[in-house]
């Protein structure tokens, strides 16, 4: 199989021919090139162990385990050239699948997610991520931001305000990110926006991962008395990560520009036309 | 006469950490929910008015709230349509409208009636069509496209190549 690429006058992205999983992007502009593989997993909810018999719900996020598990080794995938857009679809499972795609003039790679009914058939609750791998050597440090202002560094098993004894290694290192995350070397930086918050962290270096959803068994003895468990419309998801590939000195402006028009993106509003003439007086 | 006094309320009501971060049982996020999309309608409304009012015809407006699953009955079934773009940034975009339609060839123009490009993709994993077109939208300020079906032709919609079956 040909290796599948999609790109513009600013960004090339190309997928593993054997997973169809992303594998690398580059930013033509400023001739940088990133192997990075992006792809979903899932924590088994904790309903509690021999540690701590806190259970992972609503207010408490807390997997069974510190791997998690692939959603699929591969996908399904399909590719849209126009003159217009470029996609790739990828199909990883029934109840997860997404839409990468590129713009002409965009200078960010668009992953459309859907995300859900997620089974829960085997008893298990299940916290699904988005993933992205690099061999970036970030140092233990990532970075998301406050309201999509203050942008805090992190550091992993860290905290700047006490010693920390850290004894949830992979929650204990997930923060909120309202707009974006982002990992760097210092010479190269990848970022990633998001269209609403979402919890985030780098478990290890060069990784970066997002919650996208959650659907879970048993309720955290918090106060809510009930599994965060949605029914209905809840059960699937669809969102947008946007991810941007920059020079670690020029990315802010990327980011923050882009991170604007998302979030001030045009409403559309349409009408069958040919209404009557219409003046105040 | 449109009213966001409903909106107001319910997006006050909505700063409660529960509804910030869904921690509450079902039944109260089904209520915030309800909440919501029941001040959706009066702003809705209010919207209307100022667009007649701004671009001088009364319209029929409809506010598709589902494009994000390429859901909206008037483009899915229109012959042809308006499509008005309100651009909040303070600095004119170019912004790729997506509409799902019917299986038709259209013809875009824009506001000074200039036919513009335009493509009709298949949507994943499902046989709907999405047109795509580019529009320009001027800083705090809008732009209106028409969207006419070309009768009697069929798209030549763009077929999905199916690849990477499962790995050796």
């Amino acid at each position: 199989f040909r290796v599948l690429v999609i790109q513009n006058e600013y960004i090339r992205a190309k997928f593993d021919p054997d997973t169809g999983f992303l594998m690398e992007m580059e930013n033509l502009e400023q001739n940088l090139l990133l192997p990075v593989r992006q792809a979903f997993y899932w924590y088994n909810a904790s309903t509690g162990n021999n540690l701590s018999s806190q259970v992972s719900g609503a207010y408490i996020f807390r997997p069974s385990q510190q791997e998690p598990l692939p959603v699929s080794h591969w996908a399904q995938t399909h590719l849209v050239k126009t003159a217009l857009v470029q996609e790739v679809h990828q199909n990883f499972s029934a109840w997860c699948s997404q839409v990468v795609r590129l713009y002409p003039g965009q200078r960010y790679l668009e992953l459309e997610w859907t995300v859900g009914p997620i089974p829960v058939g085997d008893n298990w609750g299940k916290e699904i991520i988005s993933r992205f791998d690099t061999g970036m050597d970030t140092k233990g440090l990532f970075y998301t931001d406050s309201n999509g202002r203050e942008v805090l560094e992190r550091r992993r098993d860290h905290r700047p305000t006490w010693e920390l004894n850290q004894t949830e290694p992979v929650a204990g290192n997930y923060y909120p990110v309202n707009s974006r995350i982002y990992i760097t070397d210092g010479n190269v930086q990848l970022t990633v926006l998001t269209d609403r918050s979402q919890g985030g962290s780098s478990l290890r270096d060069g990784a970066l991962e997002l919650m996208v959803h959650r659907r879970l068994l048993k309720d955290d003895g918090r106060g809510v008395g009930e599994p965060l468990r949605e029914d209905s419309s809840g059960l699937w998801v669809r969102g947008r990560h946007l991810v941007l590939l920059d020079r670690a000195r020029t990315a802010a402006a990327g980011h923050r520009l882009q991170a604007e028009r998302a979030v001030l993106a045009p409403q559309v509003v349409l009408a069958p036309g040919g209404g009557a003439p219409y003046r105040l007086e | 006469s449109g009213d966001s006094e409903p909106l107001n309320e319910a997006m006050a009501v909505l700063q409660h950490h529960d509804a910030v971060t869904g921690t509450s049982r079902q039944h109260v996020a089904n209520d915030y929910a309800r909440q919501l999309a029941a001040g959706w309608g009066p702003c809705e409304v209010l919207v209307s008015n100022a667009l007649a009012r701004l671009s001088g015809s009364k319209e029929d407006f409809a506010f598709c709230r589902e494009l994000n699953i390429s859901v909206c009955p008037l483009s899915q079934t229109a012959k042809s349509f308006q499509v008005t773009i309100y651009n909040p940034l303070g600095r004119q975009v170019k912004w790729m409208v997506r509409l799902p339609v019917s299986n038709h060839v259209f013809v875009v123009r824009d506001p000074s009636g200039t036919i513009v490009p335009s493509n009709v993709v298949i949507i994943p994993s499902s046989d709907g069509r999405e047109l795509l077109f580019s529009a320009s939208v001027p800083a705090l300020g809008f732009s209106i496209y028409s969207v006419t079906q070309v009768p009697g032709q069929r798209p030549r919609a763009h077929k999905l190549q199916p690849r990477a079956q499962k790995p050796k």
